[in-house]
């Protein structure tokens, strides 16, 4: 079962989350007693790296409007920031006693801060970026709304394309999304929905056709709507649909079984 | 292309894992 919720995610975290969790074993049975080498290069090169995340972050918080993440992010670069010093700690410690017990011990939190606290900051950037996806969704969601004010040939024309991009940059954004996902489940859910929105389409365009006709004839104008309600409703449904597997991140054991 | 900030925090996760790699091979040893 995949820990992390998407590849990008993953590929960061799974290679350093499997060296701390060993570092943390070996210490706990006590065989982490050598004496340990200078450790002053590679804690620098972590703090360099450290400083270029926290600036790089900040200026993220600060170029966004989202309100959530810069809610969420700060907290997350602390966290980065403070295990670094901690670290710089344990090498200051070290450089003195190689056998420290104090310095393994910052050692060892300075490593699990910097795992849990970019974890932190990669998922509260993940869900702001999921959260763009669904403002296009709701956009799609928005014109399907006023479907049913369309009653003329000309408005029509102008309901496709006006609606047509909005729905191509939807069916875009959700396919790069899916293609990044780790569970296979709710990829193929979004699978699903998205090429019911894309089959639904044309269906949509021709029931508002039905419509219009039924309307300048005043023949069959309830089942000419009805029609195009039903289709409406359910392009709305798989949208919703999509929206609600796009914000899972955990994993439903009902799913995997 | 990624952006900015999670090419950083790759760097950091690549920095991280090379300072816990020299930590756990003197424990090791």
């Amino acid at each position: 079962m995949p820990v992390f919720h998407t590849k990008t995610i993953e590929s960061i975290l799974e290679p350093v989350a499997q060296q701390v969790s060993r570092l943390v074993i070996l210490h706990e049975e006590a065989e982490d007693g050598n004496a340990m080498p200078d450790l002053a290069h590679p804690v620098r090169a972590v703090k360099v790296a450290v400083d270029n995340l926290v600036r790089v972050g900040y200026d993220t918080i600060n170029s966004s409007e989202d309100q959530i993440l810069k809610q969420d992010m700060p907290p997350a670069l602390s966290r980065v920031e403070q295990s670094s010093v901690l670290l710089l700690q344990a090498s200051e410690l070290l450089r003195a006693d190689p056998y420290s017990g104090p310095a393994r011990k910052k050692l060892i939190e300075g490593s699990r801060g910097i795992l849990q606290g970019t974890s932190a900051l990669l998922l509260a950037f993940d869900e702001s970026e999921v959260r763009k996806i669904i403002r296009v969704c709701k956009n799609v969601l928005e014109y399907l709304a006023i479907t049913e004010v369309v009653d003329r040939m000309e408005d029509l024309v102008t309901y496709v394309k006006n609606l047509s991009p909005v729905l191509t940059k939807m069916t875009k954004e959700v396919d790069n999304r899916e293609k990044e996902l780790t569970h296979q489940v709710h990829r193929d859910m979004l699978v699903r929905s998205l090429e019911q929105v894309k089959n639904y389409t044309p269906v949509l365009i021709s029931g508002v056709k039905i419509f219009i006709t039924a309307k300048q004839t005043s023949q069959g104008i309830p089942d000419a709507q009805s029609g195009r309600d039903y289709i409406v409703k359910k392009m709305s449904d798989e949208i919703h649909e999509i929206i609600r597997v796009l914000q899972l991140t955990t994993y439903d054991e009902d799913e995997w079984d | 292309d990624a952006h900015e900030m999670v090419k950083q925090a790759r760097h950091l996760a690549q920095a991280t894992s090379q300072l816990v790699s020299a930590i756990r091979n003197q424990a090791e040893t």
